[in-house]
């Protein structure tokens, strides 16, 4: 049997999808189609919670509303899809 | 389904669109079709009608774009994000924007339109049999200018029929240059040029001289992608270079190495670690049609729907018999309320192609033929022709190996062979004149082959073309009191089960009567299927109680083992 594959991860030239972790990925998801958006009131900012964010994507998406980030929800994020957020802003 | 805040809509029902320019993955022809045909699907569920325009502004700008593309929106790259469109109103508001680091095909793999050759612009037919060699991309072989062409049946030695694939040797798109092919060499800013090049663009579109200089003539035109070519990367356009060295270890074909997302990609040069060039492997690409239906849907004031087999849904699955779902007709004509009357004659693509002059271009001694015009073909989608369309049918039964779905006054058959393809429909009356619109449930015997059909209290018995009936279910030995029989499941030794209600009995065919002990609960001889089944019917071994547009799946050891979508599990929709 062969030895496994010691797979190492290259920066491609003019790649614009780098090598992110996990949750870096979801961060960026979760603010990009306006799940995690800064909400405005009375000058005040403040980030809806992770968590609550993807209770949010989760149940658009019509995953199982767990609020963790999990494989089904990852795989969800990592989708073709279109650009335009799915919370409105 | 949703709308923008401030149900954000045209305030005037002719639209129009322009398209600002083209994708090189797919012939101008074919994006223009596909634009057609998604502006359709919305026109045939509202009032609204779209006209193109060649010039000035548009209503709907349509574009394709890389990254950066002139709006506050980057695209991502290769997948990811695909396309996005703007709400109604003025200036960026209504346009829509394509990723063109995407391959853009009708969603099965590279959509390769023909020119000239003899097969008046077909399609390629992949995999093409040439001197006994199958081939699955347009090949150079057999010819001694370089230009590349594919066959358009599935047996060129055979049927002879042929046409050229997309090539700057043979012609260009966008530019100055009328679609001129690209002359190799040609001087740009003093340097020559031996192919296409993104020298001199930010916007990474491969172009090339019309004329042998540049600088002195300033002709020049987009080059189409090659169907062989890598998608996005570096090297866009470029074929593959097979082998090639990556980090020292030679690759004879596609690999994910080295990525951590799994996309196949391969070098464009003998040594990635050398010239790091590179470029994602041709798929099947994303459907332009599919994607374009749901940003139009955007730019006519739809917002994301949370209902998976919506088109406004934000995720992308290809289809392949798309229909309009109910949640989006609803929320179109929520916005601009239904359409009524003939529709109107659907908007034409660009009809103008290029004369090349054939002594010039092509060396081979078959007959040559300049690409027709081509026409937009925009059947019109008849929801009620569409089983995938049909919530719930009157009755499911196998008849002669097939699956039969009957639905007011039609039948579609699904066949146990070609893959289940899903022919139809086909009137009821036509092939059983005796039977009415509805059929409740229906069984062939399997000994004697005859077919039963019931609806409401009567029933019917074809053999071959001649037919018994109607007749009262009673003479069956059903009780008076049976409104319909709902479902059908023969159990060899010529007996069958009939469903009705809450009940089911056991038909002795041979004897024309019910067994006796019967009727029996449903739920006691079948624990876990739903009391109130509106079809019930064999296939497969299998018996499937079906409510709603739901199954419940009992094999032979009585277990449920599979609940799903009549739509999607059974007639693969």
């Amino acid at each position: 049997w062969s030895h496994p594959l010691k797979s190492t991860f290259v920066t491609f030239p003019s790649d614009l999808v780098r090598n992110i972790s996990d949750s870096q990925l979801a961060e960026n998801y979760l603010k990009k189609f306006g799940y995690l958006q800064t909400e405005h009131r009375s000058g005040f900012q403040s980030m809806v919670s992770t968590n609550k964010a993807l209770k949010r994507m989760q149940r658009q998406m019509g995953l199982e509303e767990t609020g963790v980030l999990d494989k089904a929800t990852l795989d969800v994020m990592k989708q073709p899809r279109c650009g335009v957020p799915d919370v409105a802003n | 389904y949703q709308t923008f805040e401030g149900d954000l809509k045209w305030d005037h029902n002719d639209i129009t669109y322009r398209i600002i320019n083209y994708s090189p993955d797919m012939e101008s022809s074919l994006i223009d079709d596909a634009f057609a045909r998604a502006f359709k699907v919305w026109r045939d569920v509202t009032p609204l009608t779209f006209t193109r325009l060649f010039e000035g502004t548009a209503d709907i700008m349509i574009s394709f774009g890389k990254a950066d593309h002139g709006d506050p929106y980057p695209f991502d790259g290769k997948d990811g994000l695909l396309a996005h469109a703007y709400p109604p109103g003025e200036g960026v508001q209504g346009d829509a924007h394509f990723d063109d680091d995407e391959y853009w095909t009708l969603g099965k793999g590279p959509a390769v339109k023909t020119r000239y050759g003899n097969a008046d612009g077909a399609m390629c037919h992949f995999p093409f049999n040439f001197e006994g060699k199958s081939y699955t991309t347009c090949t150079t072989d057999g010819r001694s200018d370089n230009l590349p062409w594919c066959a358009t049946t599935a047996d060129f030695d055979k049927d002879k029929k042929y046409g050229f694939c997309p090539s700057e040797l043979l012609y260009t798109f966008g530019g100055n240059a009328d679609g001129a092919k690209c002359v190799f060499p040609f001087i740009f800013l003093g340097k020559e040029y031996d192919s296409c090049t993104t020298d001199g663009r930010s916007d990474e579109y491969r172009w090339c001289a019309t004329t042998d200089n540049f600088d002195k003539d300033i002709k020049y035109g987009f080059c189409p992608s090659r169907d062989t070519a890598v998608i996005g990367g570096n090297s866009e356009g470029e074929p593959c270079h097979f082998p090639f060295v990556f980090l020292g270890e030679t690759y004879d074909a596609c690999t994910s190495e080295g990525r951590g997302d799994g996309k196949l990609w391969c070098s464009t040069t003998d040594n990635y670690d050398d010239d790091k060039k590179w470029g994602f492997c041709p798929d099947k690409g994303y459907s332009l049609f599919l994607v374009a239906a749901h940003e139009f849907g955007h730019a006519l004031g739809l917002d994301h729907s949370n209902i998976r087999d919506a088109l406004m849904y934000p995720m992308y699955s290809y289809v392949e018999k798309f229909s309009l779902h109910k949640d989006d007709i609803e929320g179109i004509q929520f916005l601009y309320g239904s359409g009524t009357g003939p529709g109107p004659t659907p908007p034409q693509p660009e009809t103008t192609t290029p004369y090349i002059d054939p002594e010039e271009t092509v060396t081979t001694k078959e007959p040559q033929t300049t690409v027709p015009t081509t026409t937009t073909t925009t059947r019109p989608v008849d929801p009620t022709k569409d089983a995938c369309n049909v919530a719930e049918f009157d009755a499911i039964t196998m008849i002669e190996g097939e699956l039969h779905f009957f639905k007011a006054g039609l039948y579609w058959k699904k066949s146990s062979r070609n893959a289940g393809v899903v022919s139809g429909p086909f009137p009821i009356s036509e092939r059983w004149p005796a039977l009415p619109a509805v059929i409740d449930t229906a069984f062939e015997d399997l000994l004697t082959k005859k077919l039963y059909f019931f609806s409401g209290t009567r029933f019917w018995v074809y053999t071959g073309k001649s037919v018994l009936g109607p007749r009262s279910i009673e003479k069956l030995g059903l009780p008076n009191n049976i409104q319909k029989i709902e479902g059908a499941v023969q159990r060899g030794n010529g007996k069958v089960l009939l469903f009705s209600g809450e009940n089911v009995w056991r038909l002795n065919v041979k004897d024309q009567n019910i067994d006796q002990g019967y009727p029996r609960f449903t739920d006691v001889m079948f624990g876990g299927v739903p009391n109130d089944s509106h079809d019930v019917f064999l296939y497969k071994g299998h018996i499937y109680f079906c409510r709603d547009r739901f199954y419940w799946r009992m094999n032979s050891r009585k277990q449920i083992d599979r609940v799903g979508y009549v739509k999607y599990d059974v007639l693969n929709c």
